[in-house]
């Protein structure tokens, strides 16, 4: 089953 | 002291309509240049940002910039008890703790509603959004779009949207079985709103959880056409174009394990 990325991974925090 | 005032309620409850069932409290912020909104969903999958400039209202007042913490389902048990075209005037003061709202009844001047809502302070993640060049950006109506999300999705979890050079495929497969629209590039001649443009440089298929894509259809009365752009492995920018600004969202991809 495919697994739904987190997207934080692609934004950073600031 | 912030005070704007819109002409149609019903703008700003359409806004707040569309991030119910992902966000539950959201900072608007408010400065001289209008009203923004940028919000993750718990799990970190989907985010939601949103701005209305200054020309989206009749009148505008920021002296201050401030951050109006707020919780949707409360300001949507207010928002519902507008009419349409009720003219929706916002208030706040700068230290205050409320956020006014008051309600004119364009066909009845004699009746003013005003509410105030108790304002949060949401401890809330600021994420830079990159400049991103994107590979596929198929632009169609909005109505279309979330016909195909709301019919594929009884099909399955699971939609993955397919751009190529001549076309646009939605796929969804489940246990019942599976399903497919195909959307092929056009211009209506005369009729820009109904056009499918397709601008692919590389060919892209994503996946992605169908509720989180029938999320981002809920926003389709807010404006005629949708884009959606797509490139390998980064989320998709799925973005709705407002008289004077844009609601947009952006949605993390499936992978394989």
């Amino acid at each position: 089953t495919p697994i739904q990325n987190d997207l934080g991974e692609f934004f950073t925090m600031v | 002291m912030f005070e704007a005032k819109l002409n149609e309620a019903s703008v700003f409850k359409k806004i707040v309509e569309s991030v119910k069932d992902g966000f539950k409290n959201c900072n608007f912020d408010c400065s001289e240049e209008g009203i923004s909104m940028e919000s993750m969903d718990d799990a970190h999958i989907a985010l939601v940002s949103m701005k209305l400039g200054v020309e989206a209202f009749s009148s505008y007042r920021c002296d201050r910039s401030i951050s109006l913490g707020l919780n949707i389902e409360s300001l949507l048990k207010v928002l519902r008890t507008a009419n349409n075209n009720d003219v929706l005037t916002m208030r706040a003061e700068d230290d205050g703790d409320l956020l006014t709202l008051v309600f004119e009844d364009s066909s009845n001047p004699d009746r003013i509603s005003e509410y105030n809502l108790k304002l949060l302070n949401i401890d809330q993640e600021h994420m830079s959004i990159p400049e991103q060049e994107y590979t596929a950006t198929v632009t169609l109506p909005s109505s279309e779009y979330q016909r195909i999300i709301r019919d594929l999705t009884q099909l399955g979890d699971s939609i993955t949207i397919d751009a190529a050079k001549d076309g646009v495929r939605f796929t969804a497969e489940g246990d019942i079985g599976s399903g497919s629209v195909s959307l092929k590039a056009n211009t209506n001649v005369g009729e820009d709103e109904k056009s499918i443009d397709i601008a692919v440089e590389e060919p892209v298929a994503l996946g992605f959880n169908s509720k989180y894509l029938t999320q981002t259809c809920k926003a389709a009365p807010l404006a005629p056409r949708v884009s959606l752009n797509m490139c390998k492995r980064i989320p998709i920018f799925i973005s709705y174009k407002l008289q004077a600004g844009h609601f947009s969202f952006f949605l993390a991809p499936q992978i394989s394990e």
